[in-house]
């Protein structure tokens, strides 16, 4: 099977829709500057499949839903106490922000997959709101995260090894993780 | 379970010299001499999953096999070819790479590229991500990221490779 | 020993935005509102030395200041402003910094090249590994390691950059 | 102050003994390709100024000795039982390695350094040998550690600190480190 397309919405930099499109090439490469999003699309991907959060580098699945509008106001967390004004526009995270009127309440990740044994593409769908909560739809119908993951482990895409994923400044540690850890990867893809 | 664990441990551990050497050879080099050597040893003989696994790799020319002896690029080039070992036991249909070319030198961006470009095909997708010309020249497609400053958005644009001559 | 902590926590504090500011503006860009911004923040108000502090920086023209919410490239910009600050408390001698650019895409690399240029002095040395161009073509020498392969050894070689014209 | 030069013998990957000025040059790029010894250059910086061992990636400080022939025989440790023969010729490490009559037995690593108020330059050495004993030489006189330490700090070279040092791969931990480890590193600075 092949990646068709993916469609974010509202997830992490990414405004509004935006689609992207791999056509018949089975070499792509993202290119761009610092911070321009190349590792929020990778995160995208690794959403759309059902990762669990804590590889996504966000602390709280909320945290992937695009934040534009700057909020007035000292929106520091805890008991943190600022020596400047100098930064008081901008925000140390969500934690404590109000979600204003204009700001999304949700975004979604879709991917399109071709099945090599169907005409039909297949589409898989993640949604999160600011409760947190994860809707899984295939084809546009709701299902289980079960049902979810075991449709892409017959496609050979163990989300749990995630042996076909490596996320920024991970690749070294594939070589020198421990024996242990090791042994657990080749069991998890076994 | 020993019996799916050691079905996959005995794949990983056929290929793995194999890939290695493919990795870390020059490209056009066609002897059989070439490249690296690289290999797994099991804690645990009777019972392989309740034990580690060690990975052990020596770059071509080189004396030393354990990970502690490696510089960092030539520990991402073990780290490659372990990944795609393993992964070819049960091939995933694409991969996601991202700037696991950071550490390496020129040479060695090149023998990567090359390698994706041999490796890749309708079965077998990889997305690159890369801040190095050498990688993503050889790219079939680019997709190019940047910041929307006034919408204060990224947005995304593709490029098709192949409708260019190569010169 | 509250006052040795507060005096070397005053001094970066005070420093921290303006040095960060200087390496994420545009080299050539002498506004003042160019580059982004950075700060620091007590747990601790009465004891500070107790509690942690918190590092926080703000890329030119982005919005959140949680080292969380920045890419690869933006915290090794934050990390090398909040190093250099703390260093000029107590400046040493000399830095030796090893392949500090692995995440920088070229004009970063820039911004930092230039900036070691601007600050690099008799009292203030900097030794910097790196495999990019755009760091050390700014340099004024350049040290060569190569393996001798039949010496099974590593050699070095000198260059003096500036005995070369500009052109 | 400023470092004049390094003198090597037998570290890491140097064999026998090799040097390297830095002459009025402020601003020194290494380069070379992968493997070929930059980041050992700077173990021998951070060796020669009395780093603890930990931060050197060798386990074990004899592990800083050079060592070039290969020995025959298998060397592996402990209980790992090898399934391949076609790495006979590589080896694991120096923890079943005996030290042949052709191995050294010692290394050094020696710095030149100008002090601003003196004429003559100071030298620094410090040696390691089999046992894994440190040897500290200020002008080629041994000295305490505590001493040589002392007289480095005296010009503002903090090796606890290590403020002036970034290894490879390390320079993103500078920023994400957690609050407490950030205060340690301003409390060895001051
Ligand atoms: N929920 C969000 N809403 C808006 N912007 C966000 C959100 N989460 C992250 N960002 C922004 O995304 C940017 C990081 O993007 P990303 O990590 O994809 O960059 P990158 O292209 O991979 O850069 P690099 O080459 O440095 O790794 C940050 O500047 C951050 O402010
Ligand atoms: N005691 C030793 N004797 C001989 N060779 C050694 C010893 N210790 C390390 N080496 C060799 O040094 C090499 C690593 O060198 P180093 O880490 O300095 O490379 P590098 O130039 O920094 O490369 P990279 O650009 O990939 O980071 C390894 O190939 C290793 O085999
Ligand atoms: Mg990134
Ligand atoms: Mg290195």
């Amino acid at each position: 099977g092949r990646l068709i397309g993916l469609e974010l919405h509202n997830f992490k930099s990414y405004k509004d829709t935006v689609q992207v499109g791999f056509g018949e090439s089975y070499f792509t490469s993202i290119i761009g500057p610092n911070g321009s999003g190349k590792s929020n699309l990778m995160d995208a991907i690794s959403f759309v499949l059902g990762v669990r959060s804590n590889q996504l580098r966000s602390s709280a699945l909320v945290d992937l839903i695009y934040r534009g509008r700057i909020e007035n106001g000292d929106p520091d967390n805890g008991n943190a106490k600022r020596m400047h004004r100098s930064d008081a526009d901008s925000e140390a995270g969500p934690e404590n922000a109000t979600y204003s009127e204009e700001e999304p309440r949700s975004a979604y990740v879709s991917c399109v997959y071709q099945k090599d044994d169907l005409d039909e593409p297949t589409k898989f769908t993640r949604t999160i709101n600011t409760s947190g909560d994860s809707v899984y739809k295939i084809n546009d119908r709701a299902v289980s995260y079960k049902k979810y993951n075991e449709e892409l482990e017959s496609e050979n895409i163990l989300v749990k090894a995630k042996n076909f994923l490596v996320f920024q400044g991970d690749v070294e540690r594939i070589a020198s993780q421990g024996p242990e850890s090791l042994t657990l990867l080749l069991e998890q893809v076994s | 379970r020993k019996e799916l664990f050691e079905a996959c441990f005995k794949h990983v551990d056929k290929h793995i010299d194999q890939i290695y050497r493919a990795l870390t050879k020059n490209p056009h080099d066609k002897s059989e001499l070439a490249g690296g050597n690289a290999s797994l040893t099991v804690e645990n003989e009777d019972e392989p999953y309740l034990g580690g696994i060690k990975y052990f790799a020596t770059p071509p020319l080189k004396r030393f096999k354990d990970m502690e002896y490696l510089s960092g690029g030539e520990k991402t080039m073990a780290a490659l070819a372990l990944l795609f070992t393993i992964n070819s036991y049960q091939p995933s249909p694409f991969f996601v790479l991202d700037e696991v070319d950071a550490a390496l030198d020129i040479t060695n961006v090149e023998r990567i590229a090359h390698y994706i470009k041999r490796n890749a095909n309708p079965n077998a997708q990889f997305i690159v991500i890369s801040l190095k010309n050498a990688m993503f020249e050889k790219s079939q497609s680019l997709v190019g990221i940047f910041r929307e400053q006034e919408d204060n958005s990224s947005r995304m644009v593709s490029l098709n490779l192949e409708n260019y001559d190569e010169d």
